[in-house]
């Protein structure tokens, strides 16, 4: 509530004269799920009423699950309903000039969220937004990343992070992504199993000088850790009806893979694009294993080969296949049937020739920054010729570099064949990125992965059989268990190792959490329920995309959105409503889309269209989507690289 | 470590120990015939007790030669080799690896049972103490069976009884203390004086142990072993025993 605030007459303000009271972050990772809570407490010290502006980052993949807002005391609350029906509730409001659309747009791999309130002089307005995300192991670490941008100096400055991990914590590493003025301040705490991270900087450590009134606070927070893995197993956690089973062995053999490389180099990759693919691809080429066979095609109307067939990683061959990739001049249309269809050509022809080590990982990586432009255009056909071709044992990671991409369709021919997609932002970092991206996938250490649990006791269960596991990475399923009849549940992994099979058992008492989990006040008592839920859904919208039919389709949409019912997040399907308690003044926040989607490239400001919200709705919570900016010039992300999704038109 | 050699024509256990230097490593099996190697490396304990530093296996290693494959087995992990690639577990983990009709399982903190087919099977067991125990540390145990199909030409501190030998002992005679009798037992040409004990096999009950009736042989089983204790020591955890 804006009326339990300190003293706040000493807040530093801009030429605005709106200060901001508290900015604080709080985070609790419990078991590999992280609740964030964003909030704001600002006041409008100007002799004038004027927009207020809420725009915070969420990581993308996050389940946003509550937003409230207090303009001095008349809060509003959110609760999430179906879209269709959430945008009648919204239309209808508006069409009383009592609703306004949060904004939620794309940029790199956040999502912004952003809303504007007009607050009459003096008063005071407190944002908070709630989003839960699991955090995935990458590279041998969990990365928890929380956007930091006050944009103004803040009485009360917190970043509060606490992690649970019954497994234990291996290590707790805050790197000084904020800068070297910061350096210091954070204070890490570790025990065995409980850490807590706090960034409190004071108002004079805020300034980005002595003298300054604006904020060095700009960027992202970050914590990394790692948990102990002690069995190879696995580690099974039970709590509250749920299981969850994190699989991440160690100690094992890389198996050998047979990859090839699929480079776009038509005429858009020209300059820094190509430069950072040929560095990037340099460094992969020679972190290739003695055991690996690779070659590269390289794409632009036209479709080359390195070599025809696939060769051994020898020293030899990859220091001429380094010197092919740095003679390469982009130019062109861009033909990506016909070079995926090429890459699987040549897989199928080694397999056929048994030139295929049974053990080995067969895998594509398509790199490419644009949409078709040569031979087959229809994105459809393309990934029904992919799949077609791609035969069962074989892979295909794509990368999409900048936003002229289709993403969505990359994503899906890699779901769609064993694999997965990441976009790589077209800048000085590509390079560095494109690696990060091979590094997750360059080490098969299993294949063929089986999870089994006695049927008779569980049931709801996840993906639970795996084309692949990668070094670094880990593989999480969950399911429902009746523990109210079970004292131990137990799973059999069973996977193919490099020149082996193994079989892996665990077994854990369902109550051996109980003590633990109760005695924290932090952990959160349904981490296993929304871990399930969060993979749950995720894997249904994985299947949506590629439903074979329409009523296939339907019905998932409907689980969908379902779920996301119960459990309160935001999906494709959902919206989220924000309503004051009389329930006369509405605003709606939609799930942005991919950018390229988005319904309007490249406007970020006012739209010649944009319809005029402020009409009818009070002076003291005039809610509008129209982004007047108040906050400093570096807040707005370049306009180029965004679209926005507004909801009036979506 | 101690040794029970259990002969099963004859019905008799008859016991031995061996205390090397940490770092050694002992020929437990030697079977140029099937290809087999079983030896043990001494780990030593953390300080010496009445002047003496009492030495376990620390490490076992297990080398099956026909099928290239490898087993290292200590008291934190069991790996299996194959040329250049391996996998290891835990005695955290529960599992089995099957590579070559060569099956290993792991059963958590306990044992590791090593399949060949249905030819042979050795097993390990693991043997915690209090980690801020000041003399004790953790060890292994191994329980070859003696229907285990080794060759007529397998040797080695444990393998050489695969082909039981004649074992006669008499001359039961009260000792120093009333539970240790004496005796004389003839085996392999030797007359030699053995003492009656206990000694304790763990595979039923791993804390506390089954206690095994058995003749002990003094000076590292001298007269009892082919040559001498030394003759058993080898280079590598994987190397034949050479002939002499």
């Amino acid at each position: 509530s804006t009326s339990d605030w300190g003293y706040v007459g000493d807040l530093v303000e801009d030429d605005d004269k709106i200060g901001l009271y508290s900015y604080k972050v709080q985070s609790t990772i419990t078991s590999r799920l992280a609740n964030t809570m964003i909030q704001a407490k600002m006041v409008n010290n100007a002799k004038r009423p004027q927009h207020i502006v809420f725009d915070v980052q969420v990581p993308k993949g996050a389940f946003i699950d509550n937003f409230t807002m207090d303009i001095n005391g008349i809060t509003f609350t959110s609760s999430i309903r179906e879209k269709a029906e959430a945008r009648k509730m919204y239309s209808q409001a508006k069409a009383k000039g009592k609703a306004a659309g949060i904004v939620r747009s794309n940029a790199l791999d956040m999502e912004n969220f952003k809303t504007e309130v007009n607050v009459p002089p003096g008063m005071r307005i407190q944002f908070e937004l709630h989003y839960q995300e699991m955090i995935r192991r990458k590279l041998s670490s969990y990365e928890h990343v929380i956007s930091v941008k006050p944009g103004r100096l803040a009485k009360h400055m917190e970043v509060d992070v606490r992690i649970i991990e019954p497994q234990g914590i291996r290590y707790v590493h805050v790197p000084n992504s904020l800068g070297d003025h910061f350096d210091g301040i954070t204070t890490i705490s570790k025990g065995e199993k409980k850490a807590h991270v706090s960034f409190k900087p004071t108002m004079a450590q805020q300034r980005k000088c002595p003298t300054c009134s604006s904020t060095a606070v700009d960027g992202n927070f970050v914590v990394q850790y790692d948990v102990n893995r002690e069995t190879t197993g696995g580690e099974l956690e039970i709590f509250n009806g749920y299981f969850i089973h994190f699989f991440a062995p160690e100690n094992l053999d890389p198996l050998p893979k047979n990859i090839l490389f699929v480079i776009d180099v038509s005429g858009s990759m020209w300059g820094l694009k190509m430069k950072q693919t040929i560095e990037a691809m340099k460094a992969i080429l020679s972190e290739l294993r003695a055991a690996d066979q690779f070659s590269l095609i390289d794409f632009n109307h036209n479709v080359r080969c390195w070599r025809d067939n696939l060769v051994s990683a020898t020293p030899a061959q990859v220091e001429d296949a380094k010197k092919y990739i740095q003679a390469i001049h982009p130019n062109g249309g861009t033909n990506i049937n016909e070079a995926l269809l090429r890459a699987t050509f040549i897989l199928n022809e080694a397999q056929n020739l048994g030139m295929l080590d049974p053990n080995s990982v067969s895998m594509i990586v398509l790199v490419s920054d644009g949409d078709p432009t040569v031979g087959e255009l229809k994105l459809t056909t393309i990934q029904k010729n992919v799949k077609q071709s791609m035969k069962d044992e074989f892979s295909l990671f794509c990368l999409g570099i900048g936003f002229d991409v289709d993403y969505d369709f990359l994503q899906r021919i890699a779901t769609d064949n064993r694999g997965m997609a990441q976009r790589v932002f077209g800048n000085q970092e590509t390079s560095a990125q494109m690696k990060n991206f091979y590094n997750q996938v360059s080490t098969p250490l299993l294949k063929k992965i089986q999870f089994n649990y006695p049927q008779e006791s569980v049931s709801d269960v996840t993906q639970s059989s795996f084309h692949n596991y990668f070094g670094g990475s880990e593989i999480v399923v969950a399911g429902k268990v009746d523990t109210e009849n079970l004292q131990h549940l137990e799973s059999i992994v069973t996977a193919t190792a490099a020149n082996a099979e193994l079989v892996m058992e665990t077994l854990r008492d369902v109550e051996e959490l109980d003590g633990f989990m109760k005695k924290d006040k932090y952990a959160d008592p349904d981490f296993t329920k929304k871990l399930w839920a969060y993979l749950t859904v995720n894997q249904m919208m994985a299947e949506r995309n590629t439903a074979p039919t329409a009523a296939l389709k339907r019905n998932i949409t409907k689980s969908i959105l379902q779920m996301s019912l119960d459990h309160h997040i935001v999906t494709p399907f959902t919206a989220m409503l924000i309503e004051n308690a009389e329930k006369d003044e509405i605003m709606l926040a939609d799930q942005p889309k991919d950018p390229r989607r988005g319904c309007c490239p490249g406007t970020l400001g006012l739209t010649p269209n944009a319809p005029n919200n402020n009409k009818g709705i009070p002076a003291w919570a005039n809610v509008t989507a129209v982004p007047v900016s108040f906050m400093p010039e570096q807040r707005s992300p370049p306009v180029s690289s965004l679209s926005i999704n507004r909801v009036d038109n979506d | 470590p101690h040794f029970i050699i259990h002969l099963p024509k004859s019905q008799k256990n008859i016991c031995f120990n061996i205390n090397s230097e940490p770092g050694k490593i002992l020929n437990l099996v030697s079977d140029p015939g099937t290809g087999v190697v079983v030896n043990g490396q001494l780990i030593g304990a953390k300080k010496t007790q009445n002047k003496k530093l009492n030495t376990y296996f620390g490490k076992i290693g297990f080398y099956f030669k026909n099928k290239g494959l490898k087993v290292e087995i200590t008291t934190e992990t069991i790996t299996l080799k194959d040329g250049s690639s391996s996998i290891t577990l835990t005695w955290s983990d529960t599992g089995h690896i099957i590579r070559k009709q060569l099956l290993i399982s792991v059963k958590k903190e306990s044992n590791v049972t090593i399949s060949v087919g249905e030819e042979m099977s050795f097993m390990v067991l693991l043997h915690r103490v209090w980690k801020n125990h000041p003399v004790n540390v953790d060890f292994l145990g191994i329980y070859i069976p003696p229907e285990n199909q080794l060759s007529p030409a397998a040797h080695g501190l444990i393998g050489q009884f695969a082909s039981e030998p004649e074992v006669f002992i008499y001359q039961q005679r009260p000792g120093q203390a009333p539970e240790k009798p004496q005796a004389t037992m003839e085996v392999k040409g030797n007359k030699l004086t053995v003492t009656g004990g206990l000694q304790k096999d763990y595979r039923t009950d791993r804390v506390h142990g089954t206690e095994v009736q058995c003749w002990f042989v003094h000076n590292s089983g001298k007269g009892f072993i082919d040559g001498h204790y030394k003759d058993y020591l080898v280079p590598h955890l994987y190397s034949f025993l050479k002939k002499p």
